[in-house]
């Protein structure tokens, strides 16, 4: 059998918050190291991977490795009945037809369960191989996404440009433009509140807003966020989840027709 | 005009 137990059972909330926008459907595949989910968008345009390493859960046992195809519109609305305080346990059988959330408070006077059938999904499963990356940025999450909000009334696309100065992130349409620049910081109390920029060369891309604000719904679960650019290569951006995995998105930058 | 490739065409997927 299959069974995680996660006593921040309020970490399955925000993932589901932050793919449940991009993604109608996926599998979630189980096994000895943990759970991963892989799945593109519907326009295949960007990448969704989640890795939940078996170690950080409070409780974790596959006797098989399993693939749990869900529709993550019906996954979200079970995980919206626990409560944010809730222990979560996710359990299935070898073979299964279906799975079973269930939600504890933490005085152990509530235990609510919910069943859901199982979907099966035929998915291309992608090998996403270690890079090195050209400019990677470090910066506050919420600054991202405030960043991404602010700039999408301008236009449809993002152009986010790094070199040693710092990072430079603009957007043109009707209304205008606008530039919001972010320079390293230099002297940081809080290391969550930095903006630190390793590069080895400047780049400059631009990205569809949308995406990227699909994104940001990933905010809650991380207080930083980390983006990954190179020259021919999709930007990579990285949530951390506590300490038991992180959330990656990869999106294909725009170019030239 | 500006296009996007499928992301899968990075990884070495269809």
């Amino acid at each position: 059998m299959f069974e995680a137990r996660l006593a921040k059972g309020a970490i399955f909330k925000k993932i589901l918050e932050a793919v449940k926008d991009l993604l109608t459907e996926a599998s979630w595949d189980c096994g000895d190291m943990g759970i991963t989910l892989q799945a593109m968008d519907n326009a295949h345009v960007s990448l969704v991977s989640l890795n939940l390493r078996s170690d950080g859960f409070d409780k974790y046992r596959c006797d098989r490795n399993l693939t749990m195809g869900m529709n993550l519109g019906s996954m979200s609305k079970i995980l919206k009945c626990a409560g944010n305080d809730d222990i979560v346990t996710i359990r299935a059988q070898d073979n299964p037809d279906t799975v079973t959330f269930v939600f504890e408070s933490e005085n152990g006077e509530k235990q609510s369960d919910y069943e859901m059938k199982l979907m099966s999904l035929d998915l291309e499963h992608l090998q996403i191989p270690e890079t090195e990356y050209a400019c990677v940025v470090k910066m506050p999450a919420g600054e991202f996404a405030r960043i991404c909000r602010d700039l999408s009334q301008f236009g449809d696309s993002i152009v986010i440009s790094c070199s040693k100065q710092g990072v430079k992130f603009s957007a043109s349409g009707d209304i205008g433009s606008a530039n919001v620049k972010l320079a390293q910081s230099s002297n940081v109390d809080k290391e969550e509140e930095a903006v630190t920029i390793e590069m080895q060369e400047p780049v400059s891309f631009t990205y569809a807003c949308r995406y990227l604000n699909f994104f940001t719904k990933a905010t809650p679960l991380s207080a930083q966020v980390k983006l990954s650019m190179s020259p021919e290569y999709p930007l990579m951006v990285e949530y951390a989840i506590d300490d038991i995995g992180q959330i990656r998105y990869f999106l294909a930058p725009k170019i030239e027709d | 005009k500006q296009k996007q490739r499928s992301i899968a065409s990075f990884f070495g997927g269809s």
